[in-house]
Order: C-alpha cells, then structure tokens, then sequence
C-alpha cells in the first residue's frame, strides 16, 4: 500500500486526538 | 473411583494426526458430555506455585484442568450454571485465580468471576454485571470492558479489579451511538481500546479519560468484522480483522483474515494484507484466535487453518479429527500450542 494514500501521519497521534476530543 | 478416571486426561498414541507442523501432544476429555462452547489457558496459584491450566467449558459447567506430568491433565475445580448456558470464557489478564465468564442463549446476559475460597476448597461466583449485553474483553491491567443496554441507553463500562480479584472499581467510556460488535486493546499502548461497530466503523477510546477519540470507517466490503489485533507503528495503527461474511473471489480465493492500516489523524485506512485460504479449502471464517503473529481460524468447513501473519500464507490445516468438525480454537498464553476443540467436549493440545 502507499502511505501518501493516507495523509498526514503524526506519531502522537494518540495524546494529539486526546487533546482534541471532547472531555 | 471411576468418576475420577474419567477426570483424568488420556494422552494420545504417538501414530496421531501430525498435518503440517501441529503435533498432538495432549488430550482432554469431557465426561460430562454436555455441549462444550470454549477452551483457554491461564495461570492459577495451586499449593503457592502458578501452573499453566486450562479452562473448559460446557454449556452448564467451567471447569479448570491442572497440568500432571507428561501432558496429562486433572479437572481440580468446575463450577455449575443452572439456568442460563455459558457462551464463552473471557480472561482477564494480571488477575490470578479469576477467570469471567459470559453467560446468555443467544446474547450475553450475564457476565460472571468465577474464583475459590481463600483456602481453595470451594468453588465461588460473583455476579458483575446483567442486562442486554453486546461485547466482552478482558484488558491488561486487570480491567474488564463490557458494552450494553438498550438502544437509546447503551454503556459501555470498565471494571477494575483489585490483585486478588476482590473488590472492583467501574468507570464509563463515551458512548459511539452504534451497537458494538467487538473490542481490541492497541498493543503496547495500555490506556487505547478499539472497538468495531455494526456500522463498519473502527471506534478508539483513551481508556484514562474515557474519551471517544475516532470513528473511523472502514468501508462497507466486509460486514461484521471482527477485530483481533491491534498494534501502533510510525503514526499508523494496524488493525488484524476476519471476516465471517466474506465472500471468495476466483482470484484470491476466501480471505477469512485481513490486515488493514488506519491513520488515527485522518481516519484514512487501506487493506495491506489479505489472508486466504489455499487453493482447494473452501470455507468461512467462524471463529479464531490471534496471538502475536500467528492467526487460527475454524471454518465453516470443519476445519483449523493457520495463517503466519509475517510470511502471510496459510501455514497449516487441521482436518476434522474423528469425524467431528472443530468447533473452536485458542492460542494458549505458553509457547506455541493450539487449543482444539470440538462440540462433543474433547480438547485437543497441539504444539505448532
């Protein structure tokens, strides 16, 4: 598979989407 | 005297079934002679020393098996069930002497612990949780996560419990609004939890907060997946998935497995990697167990097959045994045995 296909990567995805949810 | 006997694990001749790279090592017996649901194997503290057991279970009775010498095995404990039938064992990991189980006809109704007495003479139950209950797992840090109610009032809980099983904390996750199908742990990431819906999403909580982070779809090719593995690399979730509804395709043949990677950021995802079966088997995926990189899965055919998840083919096929179609299989937690088992109650341990 192609990385590009899936967009930005972030390897703080997981405290990044914690701090962007709702509480 | 004789009832004792037939507690007692017979093993097997040394001309036994060998396909591929399994070979029998070890076979348990169900005197009972109820329907058996399920097969695990966990540690439990016998006389102060943890011992490798296995855990059966039939539609009325669980009952744990202690290993004897030379892959023999002695039923120690058993607890019964009068009314509703067990559906299926669920471990709960760094909890010892405690295992659940999910109780109900065709939905979980009830979950259970089932432990001993602190001198471990008797057999106790606890009841943790009743009502219309979707998904189970057992998660690392002796936690248990279960989702249920009524459409308009789902839940999904976390219960915690204290080192010796006791006494257990309950904590909620937010909700994603679509019956849950199937929870998985991420893989060295202790406070992640994915969960897969009945609407093709991949749904991820942080388990600290309680937060529902994503939902991510996952397209509509597949229905009713079921997730086995996750695991986070580089920015990029992997996520092993089966496929009971999967339909062949003269190309690739069945995929009964799928490896999927998701960018959590974008919830873009895309298929890395089908696991069929070769040419020939036919089949779907009933029911299977992952465990590090190797997937088992029983088909609709009766029969096990073994896919290596790195070298991503299918690596052994375990026909019907005595005329009897495998019902379910597990990984045990030690080595590489396969736990087999067939609808009559007898367990078959093979070492991979």
């Amino acid at each position: 598979c192609n990385k590009a296909d899936l967009g930005p990567i972030s390897l703080n995805w997981f405290e990044e989407l914690s701090s962007e949810a709702p509480p | 005297h004789s009832t004792e006997q037939t507690e007692i694990a017979d093993v097997p001749a040394c001309d036994s079934l060998n396909p591929g790279t399994l070979q029998l090592v070890s076979k348990l017996k169900n005197p009972s002679g109820s329907c058996s649901v399920d097969v695990s194997a966990m540690l439990w503290e016998i006389a102060g020393f943890k011992e490798q057991c296995i855990i059966t279970a039939c539609e009325y009775v669980v009952s744990l098996w202690k290993p004897l010498d030379t892959w023999q095995w002695e039923k120690i404990y058993s607890w019964h069930f009068a009314e509703v039938p067990v559906l299926q064992i669920v471990l709960v990991p760094d909890v010892c002497n405690l295992v659940c189980v999910a109780l109900g006809n065709l939905e979980i109704r009830e979950i259970r612990a089932l432990l001993c007495s602190p001198d471990g003479k008797s057999e106790k139950q606890v009841l943790l949780t009743s009502g219309n209950i979707k998904a189970v797992l057992g998660l690392t840090k002796r936690r248990l996560v279960s989702s249920g109610g009524t459409l308009c009032d789902q839940q999904v809980e976390i219960m915690t419990f204290a080192e010796d099983g006791g006494s257990k904390e309950k904590q909620f996750l937010m909700h994603p609004e679509e019956t849950i199908l199937t929870f998985a742990e991420v893989q060295g990431m202790q406070e992640a939890l994915l969960g897969t819906t009945i609407m093709n999403n991949i749904v991820i909580w942080n388990l600290k907060t309680g937060q529902l982070l994503k939902k991510m779809h996952i397209g509509d090719s597949y229905q009713a997946s079921v997730c086995h593995k996750a695991y986070s690399e580089m920015g990029l979730l992997f996520v092993v998935l089966s496929h009971p509804c999967a339909k062949g395709s003269k190309l690739l043949g069945s995929p009964v497995f799928q490896l999927i990677v998701i960018n959590p950021k974008t919830t873009l995802s895309v298929g890395v990697m089908l696991y069929c079966l070769p040419q020939g088997q036919a089949g779907r995926f009933l029911e299977g167990d992952v465990k590090d990189h190797f997937a088992a899965a029983v088909l609709t055919s009766g029969t096990i097959a073994i896919w290596d998840l790195l070298l991503g083919h299918c690596t052994a096929l375990l026909p019907p045994v005595s005329d009897q179609n495998w019902s379910f299989v597990k990984w045990s937690g030690v080595d590489s045995h396969l736990l087999a088992g067939q609808k009559d109650g007898n367990i078959f341990v093979y070492r991979y």
